[in-house]
Order: C-alpha cells, then sequence, then structure tokens
C-alpha cells in the first residue's frame, strides 16, 4: 500500500475520551477525495475573474460548469470504483462534482481496505466519533487517483478556537 | 460612552446609516457552524429586540441547512448567526449546520461536500473554525485549497476567522516557532482578525487585539496579490520577530479585521458580555461584504467573490489603518511573548484594516 497522508498527525484531542474498538460489523462512512482533473486552470481563471483589471473579472461560473472542469477522469472514477468494488463496496454516493464520494462500509471491510487502519470510539460529552488510531494506506493502483480518505484520522476542528471565544478576566490577566 | 460591543456600536464605528441594510431580491448570505454548534432562533429573536432597534433586520434565519438538533445553543453559533444578521442587516441569511451525521464524518469536510453539491448558495459564507496547519496533511490542505478555488469561481466569497492565539507557537526541543492556522492560511480566502477600541468604553479608533491571529503559512507559498503589500511590511516594519519563527516567504494573514473584544451576545435566552474572539469580527465583515453585493447586485453587477486580488489593489482605500500594538507570539526568552505588531498600511496582525463601509463600498461599486 502507499500513505496519502503520512504528514498527518495521529493523535487523539485531550478532551476526547476512548470509548473502545468498533466491533467489526458496525458500519461506517468515509469520505474519497478523488484527483480532480483541470486545477491549473481552475487556478488562472480563479485569477482572472477575480482581477479587477481582466477583463474576465466578475465573470463567473455555475457549479455544473465547474463540475465540467475539474470532474475526475473516467479512468481516475474507473480505477476507484474497481477497487472499491473489489472489497464488497457497493452502497456509495457521489457529489454534483463527481470529485468526491462516500461509501458505507463495516468497520471490518475499511479496515481491510485501508491497510493500517484500526477504528477506535471516542467520546466527547455526548457526542462520538470513529477514528483510526493509526496511519492508513491504500493499494497502489488507486493511490495516484486519490487526494486522501476523509473520516479516517482528523478529529473535527475548531474546539481550541471555541473554547477561546469566551473571553473572561482570566484571559486578560494572563495577557 | 457604551458597556461592550453591540449591533449600534459596530455600525456607528463602520460608518453604517440606518438606511444601510439589503434590499436586493437575490442576495444572501451565510454562517457554517460544526461540532455540535446549534443557535435557537428565540436567542435570535430577542437579541434583535434588545440590541438592533434603529435600523431594518431580519429576526428569523431564512434557511437551515442541516440538522438544528435539540439541546442548549452553542455560543459560537448564538455570536455568529446575530452578528451577520446585525452588519447584513435584511439580507437572506443561512445556517450551516454540520454536526456530523455518522460517527466518521468530518464536519467540516461535510460542509465543502455540500458547497460542491448545491447549485444554489449564499454568496458570502463566514466560518469561525481553524487547526494549527502542523496538525494537517499536506495533502489535505491542498485539496481544501482546490475547494476554495471552486467557489471563488462561482462568485462565492469565504471569510475565515484569524484564529485567537495570535501568531501562535509550536514548542520545539530546540527553539520555538509561531504556528500558523489552516484555513486561515489558505491563498484563497480572506481571512479576517481582530481589533479593540482604544477606549474600551467609548467608540474610539482601533487598536491590535491582542489574540488576534495571524502571521505566514508554512504550506502555502505566498501569492502574487500580496506580494508588494507584503514586502513593504517586512522592510519597514520597526520590529520583527526573529526569522526563524517564520516563514516570510509564506502566504500572510490576516487580510482584514474588525472589532473582536467585548461583543453582547444572546444565548439561550440569556444576554452575555464579554465575548471575544475573531470568530466575532469575522461574521461582522462577512455582513458588510453582504451589503456591498447587494449595492452591487442592485447596479446590476456581479457579486464581489474572492475579494483579496481586488482587496490589495486597493491598497487601504475604504479601511481604517490599525496601527497600534501588538498581538501574542511564544512565551520564550527570544519574543517574550511577543508576535508581530501593527503598522501603516498591511499588516501580519490586522492585514488592512477594518472597514469604513461607505468608502469602502465606493471603492468595491466601481
Amino acid at each position: 500500500g502507499k500513505h496519502l497522508e503520512l504528514d498527518q498527525a495521529v493523535f487523539v484531542p485531550e478532551d476526547w475520551l476512548h470509548a473502545g474498538r468498533v466491533a467489526p460489523r458496525e458500519e461506517m462512512e468515509l469520505t474519497f477525495a478523488l484527483k480532480q482533473q483541470n486545477v491549473d486552470r481552475l487556478q488562472n481563471l480563479l485569477q482572472l475573474v477575480s482581477d479587477p483589471d481582466s477583463q474576465q473579472y466578475g465573470k463567473f461560473m455555475t457549479l455544473e460548469e465547474v463540475a465540467s472542469l475539474v470532474r475526475p477522469s473516467q479512468l481516475t472514477e474507473k480505477a476507484v470504483w474497481t477497487w472499491l468494488k473489489g472489497h464488497g463496496i457497493q452502497n456509495c454516493h457521489t457529489v454534483l462534482t463527481r470529485d468526491f464520494l462516500q461509501c458505507t462500509m463495516t468497520a471490518q471491510v475499511a479496515e481491510t481496505l485501508l491497510p493500517g487502519t484500526e477504528f477506535h470510539r471516542y467520546k466527547k460529552g455526548d457526542q462520538t466519533l470513529m477514528r483510526s488510531s493509526s496511519q492508513y494506506s491504500v493499494h497502489e493502483d488507486v493511490s495516484d487517483h486519490l487526494d486522501f480518505v476523509g473520516g479516517v484520522l482528523r478529529f473535527p476542528m475548531g474546539s481550541k478556537e471555541i473554547g477561546k471565544a469566551w473571553t473572561g478576566p482570566g484571559q486578560s490577566e494572563k495577557a | 460612552f457604551h458597556l461592550g460591543v453591540t449591533p449600534s456600536t459596530i455600525r456607528a464605528r463602520y460608518n453604517l446609516t440606518a438606511s444601510d441594510t439589503g434590499h436586493a431580491a437575490n442576495n444572501s448570505q451565510a454562517v457554517a457552524q460544526f461540532l455540535e454548534q446549534y443557535y435557537h432562533p428565540a436567542d435570535l429573536a430577542e437579541f434583535m429586540s434588545i440590541f438592533a432597534r434603529g435600523f431594518n433586520h431580519m429576526t428569523e434565519v431564512e434557511r437551515v441547512v442541516g440538522t438544528q438538533e435539540e439541546g442548549k445553543a452553542g455560543l459560537e453559533a448564538s455570536l455568529d448567526v446575530e452578528y451577520i444578521m446585525s452588519t447584513g442587516a435584511n439580507i437572506s441569511t443561512w445556517v450551516f449546520t454540520n454536526p456530523g451525521r455518522h460517527e466518521t464524518q468530518e464536519p467540516f469536510l461535510q460542509w465543502m461536500l455540500l458547497l460542491s453539491n448545491m447549485s444554489a448558495v449564499p454568496w458570502v459564507h463566514t466560518i469561525s473554525y481553524g487547526d494549527d496547519e502542523d496538525s494537517l496533511s499536506t495533502a489535505y490542505m491542498n485539496r481544501i485549497n482546490v475547494e476554495f478555488m471552486k467557489a471563488g469561481l462561482r462568485g462565492i466569497s469565504m471569510l475565515f476567522a484569524s484564529g485567537d492565539s495570535g501568531a501562535g507557537c509550536l514548542h520545539l526541543a530546540k527553539e520555538n516557532v509561531f504556528r500558523p492556522s489552516f484555513p486561515a492560511s489558505s491563498p484563497y480566502v480572506t481571512t479576517v482578525g481582530g481589533t479593540t477600541f482604544k477606549n474600551p468604553f467609548k467608540v474610539t479608533y482601533e487598536v491590535t487585539h491582542y489574540i488576534s491571529g495571524g502571521g505566514f503559512s508554512n504550506v502555502f507559498a505566498m501569492p502574487d496579490y500580496q506580494v508588494d503589500a507584503v514586502s513593504a511590511y517586512l522592510k519597514g516594519a520597526q520590529s520583527l520577530p526573529p526569522q526563524s519563527y517564520f516563514n516570510h516567504s509564506g502566504r500572510a494573514y490576516p487580510d482584514m479585521a474588525a472589532l473582536s473584544d467585548n461583543y453582547w451576545v444572546v444565548t439561550n435566552l440569556v444576554p452575555i458580555p464579554w465575548i471575544s474572539g475573531t470568530s466575532a469580527s469575522t461574521p461582522v465583515v462577512g455582513g458588510i461584504l453582504s451589503l456591498i453585493n447587494d449595492q452591487r447586485f442592485l447596479k446590476g453587477l456581479p457579486s464581489l467573490g474572492f475579494l483579496n486580488p481586488r482587496l490589495y489593489k486597493l491598497k487601504g482605500t475604504g479601511l481604517f489603518d490599525v496601527t497600534e500594538e501588538c498581538h501574542l507570539g511564544c512565551l520564550d526568552e527570544k519574543v517574550e511573548g511577543q508576535g508581530f505588531c501593527a503598522a501603516s498600511s498591511w499588516d501580519p496582525v490586522t492585514g488592512w484594516g477594518t472597514p469604513n463601509y461607505p468608502a469602502l463600498l465606493a471603492a468595491l461599486i466601481q
């Protein structure tokens, strides 16, 4: 296999408590970010429509037009689907731009699909999450067709910011 | 004299008159919430009845995308909704709420997917969340960056809070370094920092709020649109932190700022004072950009879209320059708790400054 996010920090934020290993038959949904086409062109077009000195300024595109620009190649879609179906994964849905795929599978299948993973449940108040305690890899056949797999490593962002939204006298003293 | 920041205070400071409210039919703005953060319609109604007299405004959110579950209102959610609807008054407002339907979903990613699947979404989105750059993979950040490009190409403005830890600090074994935050550090979003009144009890000029997030990305190169502004700061700054603390060739943020200290918020029907953070300044700027969009739509012009290339060409026109005080940095012998300092023109603490609505409108309506 090949790692897609080797530099992703694998850690459990201190406010999330470990609540045991996920049972093999429990269902989960993972998000696959498929490699897009024409990213350089997308970047150039964005510069043109955002630059007031450009004749293209303000000539925005619809979502459908953006979709036709960045939609993954047929080869990418085929490679990813073949890989997923090879693991018996059929319950997937995509978005209009076709560059994300969300699939439901059991924890057992997920751990086979993504070698290296071991899914655990974590709790914070009433919230629960399933995340892998270790890095994931994907089969070499699909590594060039995926940017990352979502729902495996990252905990929800922002708890740090929220904690600091309230600035009481304590914060002022610290300052 | 005032006892904290309310919609009236903000509208007075940024020169919004009673008639500066939304009128265009096709205008809209949005806030996104994650992590089980819900707003309560009753809080919004109470907030508006107490604090939003003297200008035309809405008292209800137009549309909630996602599931608003039962439970206590979140402070963050209340703050975002109440203030975007106070500056972007009388403009249709959406709330994206992303608690994560499945235990393996990433709420932020889920919101990005929603945007990629909805043909019609609001023109301005404000988001008050972020992660340390060093905690995220480059592959993930690069891909999210492309998602921001997709939004910009559709004419959507993405505003992110710059963070509440100043320059931040990553404690390393040998030497500390500043710690940038993502998505604030993305070159394809407009990042909003924070200020405070010079005199906290009067509508005076603004100075840096010490918590205001800002600095230089370690992942994204400096985009062309800001090279001149940042170079001028680095050359002209009276004192800079040691170069080893930041990547001077990275994307520098924030791009602009607004008041971020001593806000009043109604949450769970209780008015609460002393709420602070760039979570507050971001929806304020979002609402003001929505007002400018409104005037553009009335003239038959397109939305502002990705603002930064145009914002940097204004070179501060339409903004109050914030030139005093510094934000937080590493608490060590070398920088002694100080990050960067504000200066005239652009700086990595308050960007180009805070909005002077009539002047900014005049500059962006052409």
